[in-house]
């Protein structure tokens, strides 16, 4: 594991506590969309189906568990909670998010590793996790100013992105078996988009 | 295992 990959899961899990705390501290999740929650609640309950049949490290294991019961619990927070579930905003949290859930799954039908059942959800869960933060995004600029600690927990999860990219490119210029891997996929992803277009 | 990539991160 490089610093990149280290530094890409730690701003992911702070962006994880940022947000418990927010709902936590102040019995409130205004600004934050429950969409984009949900999305990420599926994106790793798809992705972590090797959980129990790849075993990677203990650090991996872990961590996949932390992400799924935290997203689950922020979803639960926002839609079950007595006090909490009153101060969403769902007027201004619209986004149609069915079809970034359609798209990725016809984008993980046409472009993945292997035909089966765990490898299309992982592929699936690859393209929705992009897209997923697109409702927030949308909420965000619908209810003008923002809190602290949502500003916060956007910032800290744009970060893990840009974190794993630098990851990414790292990874691509010292492992060979990685470039070769990302250069089939990334050509048959612009394939995809190509024919689409 | 064969496959390779970003099956180690997460």
């Amino acid at each position: 594991m490089n610093i990149f990959r280290f530094a890409g899961d730690m701003t992911h899990l702070i962006s994880i506590l940022v947000l418990l705390l927010k709902i936590y501290a102040t019995k409130s999740c205004s600004g934050i969309s429950l969409k984009t929650q949900e999305l990420y609640a599926l994106v790793f309950l798809t992705r972590y189906l090797d959980l129990f049949t790849d075993f990677i490290s203990v650090y991996n294991t872990i961590m996949k568990l932390v992400f799924i019961a935290s997203s689950l619990a922020i979803v639960w927070c926002m839609r079950m909670h007595r006090v909490v579930r009153r101060s969403y905003d769902k007027d201004l949290d619209t986004f149609r998010h069915y079809f970034l859930i359609l798209a990725s799954l016809i984008l993980a039908l046409l472009v993945h590793e292997k035909f089966t059942f765990q490898e299309i959800f992982w592929a699936f869960s690859i393209y929705l996790e992009a897209l997923a933060i697109l409702p927030q995004l949308v909420l965000l600029q619908r209810s003008g100013n923002v809190d602290n600690l949502t500003g916060q927990y956007v910032f800290f999860l744009g970060a893990y992105r840009a974190f794993y990219i630098l990851n990414w490119i790292y990874r691509y210029f010292t492992e060979q078996r990685f470039s070769r891997w990302i250069g089939e996929r990334l050509r048959a992803v612009l394939l995809v988009v190509f024919a689409y277009l | 295992a064969e496959s390779s990539g970003l099956k180690d991160e997460l």
